[in-house]
C-alpha cells in the first residue's frame, strides 16, 4: 500500500520557518534600495513533491521593514521593524522555492511593498508625522543642504547622494523635516570636492564605503539643521551596486515592485 | 439496494464521538505574527 503523503506543513512548522528565514535573507540579500525587511508572519506554504529529498515550496510572506538601510552590515536579527506609528512599510512577497536534499535554493520571488495608510496611522495616533510624498520639494532641499552641510564640515572624503530611504514632515507645533538617506564616499576628500566636485565619483566597487546620514531640519519656530552620517566602511563581498551608482537622486517610493 | 437514508444512518453511526472539551487545533496557515498586524 502506498505510503500515506505526509500531512501538509503548519505556516509556523520549523520546516516553514525555516524555508521562510532563508527566503528573507535571499530577498535582503538580493534588494538594492531603501531598508532590510524582516519576517512577520507566513501567510501560506504550499509543497509540492517532485520525488525523494525533492520539494517545491510556495511561501506567501508578510514582512515588515526594520530600520536598517539595506547596505547597513547590521545583522537582520539586530534590526528594530519600524513601528506602526512611524509609519510601518510593509512587504508583501511570493517565493517559489526548491529544497533538494535539505538544501534550499531560490526559483523565484516576487516582492511588493507599501506603507501603511495615512487614515490607519491616524486612527492609532493622530498626530504622527507620516511620510512624505515622492517627489516632495521640501525633502529634496532638506536632504540637498543636509548634505552640503555634512560636506563643508567633514575633514574625510566627499560624500555622494545615493538614494533617499525615507522622510516625514510634522507641521504642528513646529515645522519639522526628518529625512534618511543612503550615501557612498568618493575619490576626493572634501576639500578637493571645493575646487572639481565633477572629478568627484564613487569609489570603485573593490574599495566602495557606503554609509547612511539622517537629517532634522526645523523651520519654524527657528531655523536648525542636524546632520548625522555614519559610513559603514568597505564591506566584502560588496553587494551588486551596478544599481547604486546611477548618477541622480531618487527617493524610493515605499509602493515598489521587485522581482 | 443501498438508499441515501441507509447511508445518512450510517454515517451518523460512524460519527467518531468527539470527547467532551475537544478543542480542533489551529488551522495551519496563515502563521503566527511576529511584530505586528497592519
Amino acid at each position: 500500500v502506498p505510503a500515506a503523503p505526509p500531512a501538509p506543513l503548519g505556516c509556523d512548522d520549523p520546516e516553514s520557518e525555516a524555508a521562510a528565514e532563508f527566503a528573507v535573507n535571499y530577498i535582503n540579500g538580493h534588494n538594492h534600495h531603501g531598508y532590510k525587511f524582516a519576517l512577520n508572519r507566513i501567510e501560506d506554504i504550499r509543497v509540492v513533491h517532485q520525488g525523494p529529498n525533492n520539494d517545491i515550496i510556495f511561501l506567501e510572506l508578510d514582512l515588515l521593514e526594520t530600520k536598517c538601510p539595506i547596505l547597513s552590515p547590521t545583522p537582520l536579527a539586530n534590526c528594530t521593524v519600524r513601528s506602526f506609528a512611524e509609519h510601518a512599510v510593509e512587504g508583501d512577497c511570493d517565493v517559489k522555492l526548491q529544497k533538494v536534499d535539505g538544501i534550499f535554493s531560490v526559483v523565484a520571488s516576487n516582492c511588493h511593498s507599501h506603507a501603511d495608510s495615512s487614515e490607519d496611522i491616524h486612527k492609532v495616533c493622530p498626530d504622527c508625522p507620516l511620510l512624505a510624498k515622492m517627489n516632495n520639494t521640501e525633502v529634496l532641499e532638506t536632504v540637498s543642504a543636509a548634505l552640503n552641510d555634512y560636506n563643508s564640515k567633514t575633514t574625510d572624503s566627499y560624500l555622494r547622494l545615493l538614494e533617499i530611504g525615507r522622510a516625514k514632515i510634522q507641521y504642528h507645533p513646529a515645522h519639522i523635516v526628518v529625512t534618511e538617506f543612503a550615501v557612498g564616499a568618493t575619490n576626493c576628500s572634501a576639500e578637493e570636492a571645493k575646487a572639481n566636485v565633477g572629478a568627484c565619483q564613487l569609489l570603485p566597487e573593490d574599495q566602495s564605503n557606503f554609509g547612511f546620514c539622517r537629517a532634522v531640519m526645523v523651520k519654524r519656530p527657528s531655523q536648525d539643521l542636524q546632520v548625522d552620517c555614519q559610513l559603514y566602511g568597505h564591506q566584502v563581498p560588496a553587494p551588486d551596486i551596478s544599481l547604486l551608482s546611477w548618477p541622480g537622486v531618487t527617493y524610493i517610493h515605499p509602493g515598489q515592485d521587485t522581482s | 439496494a443501498l438508499t441515501k437514508k441507509a447511508v445518512a444512518e450510517a454515517a451518523q453511526h460512524d460519527k467518531v464521538p468527539r470527547p467532551v472539551g475537544f478543542v480542533p487545533p489551529p488551522p495551519p496557515c496563515p502563521g503566527k505574527i511576529r511584530h505586528f498586524d497592519i
